[in-house]
């Protein structure tokens, strides 16, 4: 009604006429796409997708490069991602929301605590701005701090500190925008709804009928986005600016006809997710869905029923194919999106048929149906319950919230889904990621194996005493054989041995950065001594030493042979460690880094189960045919005409 | 001097710290742990991740009680600034969505720069009193 009123005064004035409308949306839907992937393709390519999985991946322990962090991505996401919501495409600005706000936490830490600031706690701090950008994106503070709990730190300590962090972060950062106000009206999301009304325990079965929805929906359009990214992959890799614009082209003709989809998801979401007050005209809520009743025409329900139907499955296809494009992109809302009219047409049936007017609240079964699909697609429980009750502030539907929810968790789970749509990325996009949860079956298949079938045997040493000028051509000789990461450090005594004693591991990025704090020269380096293990006095106390026990870790950790592979997973998850050293009898043996585990694991996994993703490559190879000779048919042909 | 250690009757092999790089067949799964650099959290536990930690600011007068201060605060400070910026970066991304969304549709009669929401803004809003200050 305020929208009515604001331009029935003039001050907001719609696109007149018949074709000019559609094709200002057209046109403008198609540039916002273009400027956007042409920033993330030529300005930021890490700004692209969401970057969930990525920075999972990082809190977990394992740093990517650090231009995904960076300050040019950060820019660039926060120009590009609104460019790519407002083209129309079925993306999200949620996911994206949580990779911008990670970069500010890793930028402003970096450059705050720069003098004090350890990997650890460099972890707590972009978790806890990872929750906070979730927090803002859903105006869910709460939700946000849960987010940074199930999903981002899942693979690693949560401790209190982490959840304090998270908690003020998030708190100060909605306060922030709360302060902003960015929608004029006080509230920090569109969709922000209340229910008056209570539910009724004869609706349960319904809302079960929601939860299942969600979670096949979960189960299938994540599938199917993996096929669409592999086929992506294969044959659309070299285009990804022509398929950014043939998507917002489709996105757009096929939205314009539709008021769901034509609609800001957000906006689309706040209508269905509304309340409807009947005959009562002071309310300021006023839409057609709520002028339905059993005595309305058959014609007109099925004209808003099938509409609410189409925009499922379109939006659902288009979820799909859009998620992965070369453009910031997030499927949290999406998804909703998809809920929420699912949800909205089961209420006009259930209104219709069942219950009769004025007995639900049809907007609760569109929110329910949001909530379904949101936990079907991230395979989360508490972070979406709290996410959507803070939405709706709607105490009274907490338990249809929970049924929905956990019904769609059980259908992922019989599904044989492990994880959400992220985790399902990291194992696409081949990262290296400790999962929290075994099956039994893979425990099964790794017990049998031992650490000495999985370490590898042919290793760098370093004695404990050794000439600068060797370390340095060991470190900085580009066509050295030695590109690894670290080096086991042994007994001068042992140093013509055919067995070494390990006495400590140094890391190779450590020993670069103390040999640059060095200031000898070239000459100097081949007398100067270093030493990792023996003080100066046991050297004798002679000139040209320099000591190096500071960058070394004494008491590496170390198995026997023997030990089985899953109690070393146990053990690099639990204590974070890079590698472990392999000894029997105090002889170094071997070592094991937290890559080889998770390679021998996948290795072993795909012997036994298969590949975890299979594709149709028949079914790819002839969908390439089709789009192959549609491209040809709009390309030159060797005169040089358009066909 | 570095040495290439094989320890007798053990099969040679590699990995992420080792010489040979065939040692495990390279699958979909693991393609791309090249990109990922394990993070040693025993090793790194307590050593910063910067050694440059000359700050102007400290050095100037009462450099003690200034140090004391950023010692004592500078996780708030941090902690606040980033969720400062995360809130002010959010409501830009919001005003200017919903400004690029309201475009495809129409405009703004009295500044075709705004949005829906600021452009109606006031049309709907009856809170017209300045005495309020809190209101205002």
């Amino acid at each position: 009604r305020q929208e009515f009123e604001c331009e029935a005064q003039g001050l907001w004035i719609a696109w007149k006429g018949h074709v000019s409308p559609f094709i200002i949306f057209m046109l403008l839907s198609v540039l916002f796409a273009l400027i956007s992937t042409l920033l993330v393709k030529y300005v930021a390519p890490m700004a692209t997708g969401s970057g969930i999985s990525e920075i999972k991946v990082w809190v977990s322990g394992f740093e990517y490069n650090k231009e995904f962090l960076g300050f040019l991505t950060l820019v660039i996401k926060s120009v590009a991602l609104p460019l790519a919501i407002s083209s129309g495409l079925s993306v999200g600005k949620e996911g994206p929301s949580v990779h911008y706000a990670t970069c500010c936490g890793y930028l402003l830490t970096k450059w705050l605590l720069r003098d004090t600031l350890t990997y650890s706690s460099q972890y707590e701090y972009i978790t806890a701005a990872s929750g906070a950008g979730v927090a803002v994106a859903f105006g869910a503070p709460i939700g946000g701090v849960l987010f940074g709990l199930e999903e981002i730190a899942s693979a690693n300590r949560f401790n209190s500190s982490t959840l304090w962090k998270s908690y003020y972060v998030a708190l100060v950062a909605i306060t922030t925008l709360k302060y902003i106000d960015p929608f004029r009206n006080g509230r920090v999301i569109l969709f922000n709804v209340t229910y008056d009304r209570d539910w009724k325990v004869q609706e349960i079965p319904i809302f079960i009928a929601l939860g299942i929805f969600g979670g096949l929906y979960g189960k299938y359009i994540s599938k199917w986005n993996i096929n669409f990214i592999h086929f992506r992959k294969m044959y659309l890799s070299s285009w990804p600016v022509q398929e950014v614009l043939f998507l917002a082209t489709l996105t757009a003709l096929i939205s314009y006809f539709n008021e769901f989809l034509k609609l800001d998801m957000t906006e689309s979401m706040g209508i269905l997710f509304h309340e409807c007050v009947k005959n009562d005209n002071t309310s300021t809520f006023s839409h057609r869905l709520c002028q339905l009743d059993e005595n309305t025409h058959a014609f007109e329900f099925l004209k808003i029923f099938t509409s609410l139907c189409f925009a499922t499955v379109i939006r659902a296809l288009l979820v799909v194919v859009s998620y992965g494009a070369r453009v910031p992109a997030g499927i949290f809302v999406p998804s909703m999106a998809v809920g929420a009219t699912f949800g909205r047409a089961v209420s006009l049936l259930v209104e219709r048929f069942i219950s009769g007017p004025s007995v639900i609240t049809p907007g609760a079964y569109a929110f329910l149906g949001a909530a379904a699909t949101l936990s079907g697609i991230t395979n989360l429980t508490l972070t979406v319950v709290v996410i959507m009750f803070e939405l709706t502030g709607a105490f009274m539907y907490i338990i249809p919230l929970m049924i929905v929810v956990a019904i769609t968790r059980i259908i992922l789970s019989t599904s044989g889904i492990s994880g959400g749509i992220a985790d399902q990325m990291i194992m696409v996009n081949g990262f290296p990621y400790l999962e929290d949860e075994q099956d039994e079956e893979e425990e099964e298949t790794l017990e049998k194996y031992t650490a000495e079938q999985l370490m590898s045997s042919k290793l760098i040493t370093i004695n404990e005493t050794i000439y600068l000028s060797e370390l340095e051509s060991l470190l900085y000789d580009s066509a050295s054989e030695y590109s690894v990461h670290g080096f086991p450090i042994t007994k001068d005594e042992d140093k013509f041995e055919k067995e070494k004693r390990c006495i400590g591991y140094v890391l190779k990025r450590h020993l670069a950065s103390k040999i640059m704090m060095q200031s000898v020269n070239s000459t100097k380096a081949q007398t100067t001594l270093v030493y990792f293990n023996k003080s100066n006095e046991e050297l004798g106390h002679r000139e040209n030493c320099i000591g190096f026990k500071d960058i070394m870790n004494e008491s590496p950790i170390s198995v026997k042979k023997a030990v089985p592979v899953t109690l070393l997973f146990r053990m690099f998850k639990e204590l974070g460690c890079k590698t472990i050293i392999v000894e029997e009898s105090g002889i170094l043996k071997g070592l094991v880094t937290a890559k080889d585990i998770l390679r021998f694991k996948r290795i072993k996994y795909r012997e036994v189960h298969g590949a975890k993703f299979t594709y149709n490559e028949a079914l790819d190879r002839r969908c390439w045919s089709v789009i192959h000779f549609i491209i040809k048919r709009f390309t030159t042909n060797r005169n040089g005409n358009v066909i | 001097m570095p040495t290439t250690y094989v320890p007798i009757n053990q099969p040679i092999g590699d990995g992420e710290d080792v010489i040979d790089t065939n040692r495990f067949t390279n699958i979909p799964e693991t393609q791309n742990f090249d990109q990922f650099v394990t993070i040693d959290k025993i090793a790194e536990e307590n050593r910063p991740l910067s050694v440059d930690s000359d700050r102007e600011f400290l050095n100037s007068k009462y450099r003690h009680y200034r140090e004391v201060i950023w010692d004592r605060a500078k996780t708030f400070i941090t902690l606040s600034s980033t969720a400062i910026v995360i809130g002010c970066i959010a409501g830009f991304l919001q005003v200017f969505t919903e400004t690029l969304v309201n475009w495809k549709t129409g405009h703004c009669q009295r500044n075709w720069l705004l949005n829906k929401s600021f452009c109606c803004n006031g049309v709907v809003n009856e809170v017209t009193s300045t005495s309020n200050l809190l209101l205002k």
